[in-house]
């Protein structure tokens, strides 16, 4: 059963994930027609860019975080980046978009100078997402936990992230036993994507090599 | 690009809360 302390800090979480969002000017850019593929790659630079503003805003809001050191707190930021940003983006591609949008999304996407070699990985992500229907508590507090992981390089105090991580593991556990109930191994589904997630950082690494590059 | 080095500017100058500059 959630208790009333975790409801309290579900709704902080799931506050949090809902105010800071991507601007709508920045998200709208993406929708518009004829761009070249440098084009293209500066609008995802600027949605990177806008993306990693946003997390930053978002974990400002997770208890206990502010209070961790200040060195740890850009440890776990930068290590968890990257895999906050393809969550995030996963669930604009699972979301039911307006008809069109979701195909003009990955266009640009494709025509932007990034490999197939990266892109394959990339929407089998999101469409391995998309089959979970995850709901918002879930999206959050995935968000939060991926954020929230101890082994990140350069942390230094891995038992106070653990401290922060755990309480949120535990609700996210009885959230998906309450929403998912015929699913018993659903929570387990949800910590697969998180492995999943981890070799996106791998991809986009490269990714950027290949940028820089051409 | 923002490059990694990058990364970490809009990291730490969003911890800090100064966005606007």
């Amino acid at each position: 059963q959630i208790t009333k302390e975790q409801l309290g800090l579900m709704k902080v979480i799931v506050d949090a994930y809902n105010t800071h969002q991507i601007p709508q000017d920045v998200a709208k850019k993406l929708l518009q027609e004829q761009y070249s593929e440098e084009e293209n790659f500066l609008l995802l630079t600027e949605m990177a860019t806008s993306q990693v503003q946003v997390l930053v805003e978002f974990t400002k809001n997770i208890p206990g975080f502010l209070s961790l050191d200040h060195e740890d707190q850009i440890a776990l930021l930068k290590g968890s980046a990257v895999e906050a940003m393809f969550l995030r983006s996963a669930q604009v591609f699972s979301r039911k978009m307006p008809n069109g949008h979701t195909e003009v999304l990955e266009e640009r996407i494709r025509k932007s100078g990034i490999s197939e070699e990266f892109m394959t990985p990339m929407f089998n992500f999101y469409k391995s997402i998309g089959e979970l229907h995850m709901v918002q508590e879930e999206q959050a507090l995935l968000t939060a936990i991926t954020i929230l992981t101890p082994d990140r390089a350069y942390v230094k105090d891995q038992k106070a992230v653990e401290r922060l991580q755990e309480p949120m593991l535990d609700l996210l556990r009885k959230l998906c036993a309450l929403q998912h109930p015929q699913e018993p191994q659903y929570f387990a589904r949800l910590l697969g994507r998180l492995t999943e997630l981890r070799t996106l950082n791998h991809y986009h690494a490269e990714m950027l090599t290949s940028w820089r590059m051409n | 690009p923002a490059s990694n080095l990058g990364l970490e500017d809009i990291i730490r100058k969003a911890l800090m809360g100064n966005l606007e500059e």
